[in-house]
């Protein structure tokens, strides 16, 4: 603890942040690494994804829907681990869920997709962006997978991801803060952590730089996705009204 | 912002499973 690192906080305190972050993370996410590794190679076959081409549009938006919500409950229970969340005021914390657990899900995406050859892990199994021909929305989903690419080319540890994760969670950058001060302390120590992490990791020096430049694409994404949850919506209301799970309808609609 | 997001906050409060 004697060591200090940027801003006066000490080496041990760093060490803490991250380990409570990694251990946090370990503990909520849904597949560990041993298991995505076995699931690797076990994609759908030609006629599973003609499957879901042939599904009506509405049907493979509430399997998407139902797929973000168990995910994102995933992300609360990250978050209510992180220590120093739990002790924001309530306002914040459900603003900086609703804000970013999107973005922490399709960070935690890229654990679940496999770059060589561009599939993701949906229903069991890995298939690639053709599977999702019947959303009717190509342009958000070439972009998310263009997103989980270009995080896995950072090859990122599980620390590392823990950390980010974190990082993109705990943001300043959201508005309607009651007290911004004390999420901002947080967001600093979580930087911190995650600049150490990577400077022990990685060769390349501006790998952070690298990691950081992707969050304006997270911010981009999620408002693609609301923008096409809106038009979708127009044609399909009593699907989104009744059939959506209500935790989606509360955090997007 | 409790009351628009009842569900988030449930969650919130319910303790660490």
């Amino acid at each position: 603890d004697i060591q200090l690192g940027p801003n006066n906080v000490s080496m041990g305190e760093l060490d803490r942040i991250a380990q409570n972050i990694i251990k946090s993370h370990l503990e909520t996410c849904q597949y560990t690494t041993e298991e995505l590794q076995q699931l690797a190679w076990q994609t759908h076959s030609y006629e599973e994804v003609k499957m879901f081409q042939g599904k009506p549009r509405d049907v493979l938006w509430q399997q998407c829907a139902i797929q973000i919500t168990h995910a994102i409950q995933y992300v609360v229970e990250f978050a209510k681990r992180i220590s120093g969340f739990m002790e924001l005021c309530q306002n914040d914390q459900i603003l900086l869920l609703k804000s970013g657990c999107l973005e922490v899900v399709l960070v935690r995406m890229c654990r679940a997709f496999n770059p060589l050859n561009n599939t993701v892990l949906f229903e069991g199994k890995y298939g690639g962006m053709q599977m999702f021909k019947a959303l009717g929305c190509d342009d958000l989903v070439s972009a998310v997978f263009d997103f989980a690419k270009s995080l896995c080319a950072l090859q990122l540890t599980e620390e590392e991801i823990a950390l980010f994760s974190a990082a993109v969670l705990i943001s300043t950058d959201r508005p309607w803060l009651m007290e911004p001060r004390k999420v901002q302390k947080l967001q600093e120590k979580i930087y911190f952590a995650l600049q150490h992490i990577m400077q022990k990791n990685h060769m390349d020096e501006d790998a952070l730089a690298k990691l950081i430049s992707r969050i304006p694409t997270l911010s981009a994404l999620c408002t693609l996705h609301t923008e096409e949850l809106q038009a979708f919506q127009q044609l399909h209301p009593e699907t989104v009204n009744v059939l959506f799970p209500p935790l989606y309808k509360e955090l997007f609609n | 912002l409790k009351e628009k997001h009842k569900i988030l906050h449930q969650l919130l409060q319910n303790s660490t499973s």
